[in-house]
């Protein structure tokens, strides 16, 4: 899409744009990378450089300054990790996903169904335990999330459990009420370890346009949000508004959905990732 | 606003006058960034801004009306055009009745189809619902919980083939003296062949009168990817985009009617079985240009 030797030219600046917004980089990001281009028009018109490598290094650089958060050096035990997002994004599946590469790395694992709410989401992910060989935890007839939660600390701790990973409902950031849940949720994980919850996961669909910034936005603001998984990468959307987040939030991508079974998840990789968006 | 921003662009051009590419370049500009923004694909907002200006030129400005609020009522128009002018109802097509749901992984299906149950339920039909998507864990169980607990017949089966589980469904609706049934299939990408080939099996064995592919409301330039690649495939009729309760612009629905033409029927609004809203054009329009 962009060779080297191309000029800097008007239409050439076009199709640029037109392949960044394809990618959902939106407005913002998208303007930001085509102005790299004319200033640097110089360089790439004298072939010092050329317009994929310009891009490539200003996207990044973005992805370069996300801090690493709320991953303490010292790894506490349980590790507890809370996993939010909005409906259907894939929290349950890349639970199911995660448990294993934990316990692949030899680590014991308890995943707690704190989602009391959605029909058979406790039934989805017990089978995801099973796949996963770990540990399984639900709720007592009609307990609140944040009760299950705090169970699963309790037992977490009485059996020396290395990781827990707390699956909850998904909830639009816009209801006031459900996002309150989920800080009560995470006040009781903090009662029971005070830096817990260690992680806290948001998860992100890469079909999900500009709303995937407003949804970073209002998840981080209450509730700190230490990663971001990105999901269903193996489908055609490149998720370039993960850019935007990075750039205004700092909040760094940790790991990548590329389909729906267990062995699905991968690290994410900034160069990969970018090289990706304009494929 | 929207709507402030053209009529800052405006202020020099009050009374009389024409509207000319010139004046209305930077006015298009901003609203194409505003259509952008609510994540209408970048090709149709292309489009939509052209049939925007081939309507504006040339049109008077009288003093009654500012032509910030003159372009931005023919945006609204043509959005109303785009979206569909009169609201298009789910014919009913003889009993019984027969739905197919598809759609990408976690847009809403499921929910969905317990949905329409119910609202067909309301309107005194006898609706029954059966799954075919023997992949997701707990998919089945899903359906059913949602069919017991708002009393929908579910039809129990206890293949794990997609195509008989479609055939005994049919064969099993004269015994439940239903008059709809309706059939939830997997997520699947349109890119992954098996699985749309699968698709295409279930809808031939079913041949149900109507195929709504069930979208994502939050969706961004992908929206388009993923119709192109369903009805290639497999066709559908109608559209359901859901999760319309989120403060999302929902530009998706004016890519998806732009490429292929079918009608919005209905929009979810929340996880509740009565949160399924007929498809308005005109407030749809309000809400994309935010
Ligand atoms: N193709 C693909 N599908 C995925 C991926 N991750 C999850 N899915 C699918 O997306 C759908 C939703 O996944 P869930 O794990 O139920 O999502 P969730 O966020 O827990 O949903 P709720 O709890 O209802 O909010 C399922 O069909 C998953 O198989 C991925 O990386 N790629
Ligand atoms: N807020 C909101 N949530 C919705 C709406 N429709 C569905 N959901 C939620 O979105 C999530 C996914 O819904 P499902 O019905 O499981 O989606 P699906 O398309 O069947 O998912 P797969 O079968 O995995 O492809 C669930 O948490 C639903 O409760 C809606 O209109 N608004
Ligand atoms: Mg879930
Ligand atoms: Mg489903």
């Amino acid at each position: 899409l962009l060779p080297f030797g191309a000029t800097i030219t008007d239409d050439m600046l076009d199709e640029v744009e037109e392949a960044l917004y394809e990618a959902d980089l939106g407005v913002h990001a998208s303007e930001f990378l085509v102005e790299k281009l004319r200033d640097r028009a110089g360089e790439i018109n004298s072939g010092k450089t050329d317009p994929y490598t310009v891009m490539k290094e200003s996207i990044l650089s973005i992805i370069d300054h996300a801090k690493e958060k709320g991953t303490p050096t010292e790894k506490s035990r349980p590790y507890i990790i809370l996993v939010v997002g909005v409906n259907g994004v894939g929290k349950t599946t890349t639970i199911g996903k995660l448990a294993l590469r934990y316990k692949n790395e030899g680590s014991s694992v308890l995943l707690a169904a704190c989602d009391t709410f959605r029909a058979a989401a406790v039934d989805q992910l017990e089978i995801w335990a099973k796949r996963a060989n770990a540990e399984f935890i639900k709720a007592q007839e009609g307990a609140d999330p944040a009760s299950v939660a705090y169970d699963a600390i309790m037992r977490a701790k009485a059996r020396s459990t290395d990781v827990v990973i707390i699956d909850t409902a998904g909830r639009l950031h816009t209801s006031r009420n459900l996002m309150e849940e989920l800080k009560k949720i995470r006040r009781v994980l903090g009662k029971s370890d005070e830096s817990a919850p260690h992680e806290t996961l948001l998860v992100l669909d890469a079909t999900t346009g500009q709303n995937a910034l407003t949804q970073a936005d209002v998840f981080n603001r209450d509730l700190n949000i230490s990663g971001i998984v990105l999901t269903k990468l193996d489908g055609t959307a490149k998720g370039g508004i993960v850019i935007s987040i990075i750039d205004k939030l700092k909040i760094p991508i940790k790991l990548i959905g590329i389909g729906e079974g267990v062995d699905d998840l991968r690290d994410f990789d900034p160069e990969s990732f970018t090289e990706a968006l304009f494929a | 606003e929207l709507t402030d921003k053209l009529e800052a662009v405006f202020k020099s051009i009050r009374g009389h006058g024409k509207l000319t590419e010139q004046n209305i370049k930077h006015a298009l500009r901003d609203i194409r960034r505003a259509l952008l923004e609510a994540d209408v694909n970048f090709k149709v907002a292309k489009h939509f801004i052209e049939s925007v200006q081939d309507k504006a030129l040339g049109t008077e400005v009288f003093e009654s009306i500012t032509p910030g609020q003159l372009i931005v009522k023919i945006v609204h128009d043509e959005l109303i055009k785009l979206l569909g002018e009169k609201d298009v109802r789910l014919q009913i097509k003889g009993s019984p009745e027969i739905f197919m749901v598809c759609g990408l992984q976690g847009s809403g299906k499921t929910t969905t189809i317990a949905k329409l149950a119910h609202y067909f339920r309301k309107n005194g039909r006898n609706p029954m619902v059966s799954s075919v998507d023997v992949y997701r864990p707990a998919a089945i169980d899903q359906l059913r919980v949602l069919a017991r607990n708002n009393k929908i017949t579910f039809f129990e089966c206890d293949s794990d083939d997609p195509v008989s589980i479609a055939a005994k469904a049919i064969e099993a609706i004269n015994t439940n003296d239903a008059d709809v049934l309706l059939i939830d299939t997997a997520g699947r990408l349109h890119i992954d062949n098996a699985m749309m080939e699968e698709l295409s099996k279930v809808r031939n064995i079913l041949n149900p009168h109507h195929v709504l592919f069930v979208a994502d409301g939050m969706t961004g330039q992908d929206a388009v990817n993923a119709v192109e690649g369903f009805i290639d495939f497999i066709d559908f009729d109608g559209v359901i985009l859901t999760k319309l309760d989120s403060d999302t612009r929902g530009g998706a629905a004016l890519s998806i009617r732009h490429v292929t033409g079918k009608p919005i029927l209905f929009v979810g609004t929340g996880e509740r079985i009565e949160a399924l809203d007929v498809f308005y054009p005109d407030r749809y329009a309000s809400r994309i240009l935010g």
